[in-house]
């Protein structure tokens, strides 16, 4: 169930339709302060399924779709689409390759499919369940949070272990 | 549910203690269930003996040292639980160049069987990786993607451009 | 008191944004006092809105970014009423090579009125420094001071060790 | 009112005696993670009348006594001396020189000195504080602080700009 593909539209700094390719083995991801990359790991998070606006850095879902520059206007719609191997069949579905795409409008509605399919965000989220995906495991660190196991409590570090049992 | 839940905390108690003397050339790290609240379940202690010093609590260690000790527990538990893919966004900031060298070396272990996407501005990092993205923000605002390609110590590491995507 | 607090603030509001704009080269910083609870004295918010991007809030800047604001108001709170000296540790860990720059240079000011104390991991701050000390461990587990000078460019920046203290 | 001299002995890490003179403009301090170089800050803090343990990263103040390793005995006695130039006449003494010592032994019982004259805690503390220094002030930001100035509610950042005026 690796990463193939990442599509995103109108998703915080990413305005224009921009396309990133995975590969297996090390993928690192650089550039300058404020440049994006952290919005790149957002943009993964919420097509997983994340419900949560402030593990995404806004306040309101639609804190997400492009706000605009001086130069360009704001969008009305964000889109993004991961696409991830299925070979093994990791994910209940029949396809070699599956697609998730997320859309949110200025108003908080949502759009969903699973390969070009309609669907329900609870659809994709129960996609994810049995891998222990979803948006916030163990597999996804993010900036800052390398020591946030070490200065939760003895409870919430179990808690973080069974869901990996 | 129990059983596979004593079943993980065993063996990612293992791993961790196998990843902390790899990552500290010795020293002694392990897992403890403790009696936390009443009646609630026992929560998850960490214990952190570095090489040649006495045992301290998690709040003596440094910077660098909490991290370690945090990659190890996050590597322990990708081992024993396996996930496709695993996306780190500058979980090494803290470490000086040394314990870089052995973070990278645990990072080429963990892609054996994961895809690794890593964000970072470490050069080590960096010169590890198999494949590199650059993001910039060449109009304002806005995020585009660049392929690029180590060069290795020709101009530093400093990594050079190699088409747009 | 309340007459030094209003002029402390306006003092501090302008230096703001003067260090913010040379931080960011643009954009707009300030500071505004807002009503927090009822009856309670109003509490201090940081405005910043970045070079070309529409006012955001302060949870959607990236990692770096936060840290030049941070600093901004730190050193404009340090201009404002000085202190003989300051100890900073690590609080450049997250800038790139370009803000580094821009960082040691805020610092080289600071520094005409104020002693300055740094500890770093970052070899473009170690490069700015006048004098440098290194702290080994050459026996486990206890601290020794080295008195290092800083050759520039014969080896890459790394100190080398002038004498044992 | 600068900095001149630190002289730790049996103070965390540093258990043999050890000083550190300080010098006009930038002094960079670099070494390997968990080497010692936070723990010199802690020094400075304490010697400057910090009360709070767990801002040296301990829970009890006997913490900071050294606590032996492999091969050294634990220590019984920590203690550290800081020298500032008073020139300006900045802190209420009459000398060109001020030096504040303090020590602590395993049950907590404190010692003072100022320029060799046993004092109480309550003495140094009085001493600084016309000068905004103490333990927390904005001039002394520790590793992972950096922000939290930001983290703050306003209300907070209203009593740190106060503190300042
Ligand atoms: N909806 C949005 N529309 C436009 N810009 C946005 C939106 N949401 C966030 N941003 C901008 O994205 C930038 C943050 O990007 P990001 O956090 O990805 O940077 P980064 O590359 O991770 O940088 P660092 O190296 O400092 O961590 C901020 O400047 C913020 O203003
Ligand atoms: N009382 C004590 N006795 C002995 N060792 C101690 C004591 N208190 C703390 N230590 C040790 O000091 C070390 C931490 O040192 P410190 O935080 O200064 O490192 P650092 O140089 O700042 O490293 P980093 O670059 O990772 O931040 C820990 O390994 C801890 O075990
Ligand atoms: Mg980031
Ligand atoms: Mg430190």
């Amino acid at each position: 169930m690796q990463l193939r593909r990442l599509e995103l539209v109108g998703f915080k700094t990413f305005v224009d339709r921009t396309e990133l390719e995975f590969h297996p083995g090390i993928t690192a991801i650089v550039g300058p302060n404020g440049s994006g990359k952290s919005n790149l790991m957002d943009g993964i998070r919420w097509a997983l399924g994340e419900t949560n606006a402030r593990l995404l850095r806004g306040s309101r879902m639609d804190d997400i779709i492009f706000a605009g520059t001086a130069s360009r206007r704001p969008h009305s719609l964000a889109r993004v689409s991961l696409t991830l191997e299925n070979g093994a069949g990791d994910l209940p579905l029949e396809f070699s390759e599956v697609t998730v795409s997320r859309a949110v409008t200025r108003g908080g509605e949502g759009e969903y499919a699973i390969n070009g399919l309609d669907c329900r965000l609870r659809d994709i989220q129960m996609l994810f369940l049995g891998t222990g995906l979803g948006g916030r495991s163990y597999a996804l660190i993010g900036q800052g949070e390398v020591d946030a196991v070490l200065r939760a409590t003895p409870l919430e570090r179990r808690q973080w272990l069974e869901e990996a049992a | 549910l129990r059983v596979r839940f004593d079943q993980t905390f065993v063996e990612v108690d293992r791993e961790f203690g196998r990843l902390f003397q790899q990552l500290f050339e010795g020293g002694q790290g392990s897992l403890e269930l403790v009696e936390d609240e009443l009646g609630a379940e026992p929560g998850l202690e960490v214990i952190a003996q570095l090489p040649g010093k006495k045992r301290r609590s998690l709040v003596a260690l440094s910077g660098g040292e909490r991290v370690l000790v945090a990659l190890a527990l996050i590597f322990a538990m990708l081992r024993v639980h396996p996930s496709p893919f695993c996306i780190f966004d500058e979980v090494e900031a803290a470490l000086d160049d040394e314990n870089t060298r052995r973070f990278t070396g645990l990072l080429r272990d963990l892609a054996q069987q994961t895809q690794v996407l890593i964000i970072t501005h470490n050069k080590g990092t960096m010169a590890a990786a198999d494949v590199l993205y650059g993001v910039t923000m060449q109009e304002l605002g806005t995020s585009s993607l660049v392929s690029l390609r180590l060069v290795p110590s020709q101009n530093g590491g400093e990594p050079e451009p190699r088409e747009e995507l």
